[in-house]
């Protein structure tokens, strides 16, 4: 799981039965103690496994929508619940948002005009096996989680997604790891499961249009290239063409076939394209 | 209840924030928060901060529940 800490921005991304919305209404408080004011939020979760080992207000989407709503301050009176399906039926993804007025203006007067910068959050499943061992400690391994993990980002090449980035990891027991890479201001973060059966990885980064377009591609190859899943979603918040047509072209090589592409606008708060990849053996 | 393993699947949150303080906004905002508040938000998501980093742009932890 992860946390990322912006001046007007935070970002938390957790894993298991956490009860994450619970963490809003803590955090409008120590932000008003410091003159700020929310004016925006977006929850996003894909599909669990477990769904039923989730806690409230987890159980189910509607229940976290209803939570989040109640734990939003008035002023954010644009929001916007949605599942965007694919064809795979245990594969939707959830998205909740909510803004206010002050940037309803900003967005109204380019409703068309790409994003700037956008988030891709990847979701891999049915990890190769081989590749999924190398996230469990070797038993009798004294090493502590930072250096177990700065060997896991080696020996599997995470730290070649973006040879700029800065890493921070760690490796937990038995298994498991998470990573946050911090370049310049752009953050990217891997979390992995890797037991047999429900194995698992995430990997999300920030892009912009405004770089060179293989960057997002060689990227995205390069982090699904670690866990060589059967399974991908990607979500990524921009309505530019370019972006999502470039993150099928970068499943493509891996044989990785787009089976699904949905897209939704969202009040204020910009568009979502989900696409789903599956193993073209299948 | 099926014998469950650990849900991958994250949960992801992200808030914006404005300040009428261009102080506050300009230089630090939210990163002025002090641990023992980010440990108190983090307790009501059952998770503690394993590792931490951060630059001139933004901090980056590793959490774990």
């Amino acid at each position: 799981s992860s946390l990322f800490v912006y001046p007007t921005k935070i970002i938390i991304k957790t894993c298991g039965t956490t009860q994450l919305l619970k963490s809003i209404r803590p955090l409008i408080h120590f932000a008003n103690n410091l003159g700020l004011t929310l004016c925006g939020c977006r929850y996003t979760r894909g599909s669990f496994i477990f769904p039923k080992s989730q806690p409230f207000p987890h159980t189910n989407f509607k229940e976290e929508v209803i939570y989040v709503e109640e734990n939003l301050p008035n002023n954010l009176c644009y929001r916007k619940a949605s599942v965007m399906p694919s064809k795979l039926p245990s594969y939707s993804w959830h998205v909740f948002t909510a803004s206010d007025q002050t940037q309803l203006p900003y967005f109204a007067l380019k409703p068309h005009s790409p994003d700037v910068t956008f988030t891709v959050e990847v979701c891999m499943t049915e990890l190769d096996r081989l590749l999924a061992r190398k996230f469990y400690k070797k038993a009798g391994d004294s090493k502590t989680g930072d250096s177990a993990g700065k060997e896991m980002t080696e020996l599997t090449g995470i730290d070649n997604i973006n040879p700029g980035a800065f890493i921070c990891d760690f490796a937990f027991d038995p298994c498991g790891y998470s990573m946050n890479g911090i370049d310049g201001d752009r953050y990217s973060t891997v979390h992995v499961t890797p037991e047999d059966g429900y194995s698992y990885a995430s990997f999300e980064c920030v892009g912009s249009i405004y770089d060179d377009q293989d960057d997002i591609v060689e990227t995205l190859k390069k982090a699904v290239q670690v866990f060589k899943p059967a399974t991908v979603s990607v979500s990524t918040t921009s309505n530019s063409h370019e972006v999502w047509t470039r993150v099928a072209h970068a499943m493509e090589p891996l044989g990785l076939k787009c089976r699904s592409c949905a897209m939704d606008e969202f009040p204020a708060a910009g568009t979502i394209v989900f696409q789903t990849f599956t193993a073209a053996r299948r | 209840m099926a014998v469950s393993g650990f849900e991958g699947f994250e949960k992801r949150l992200e808030l914006h924030f404005f300040g009428d303080d261009p102080v506050t906004v300009d230089k630090m905002g939210l990163r002025l928060l002090d641990f023992e508040s980010l440990e108190h938000v983090l307790h009501a998501v059952q998770c503690t901060v394993v590792s931490a980093v951060g630059n001139h742009f933004f901090d980056a932890y590793v959490l774990s529940e």
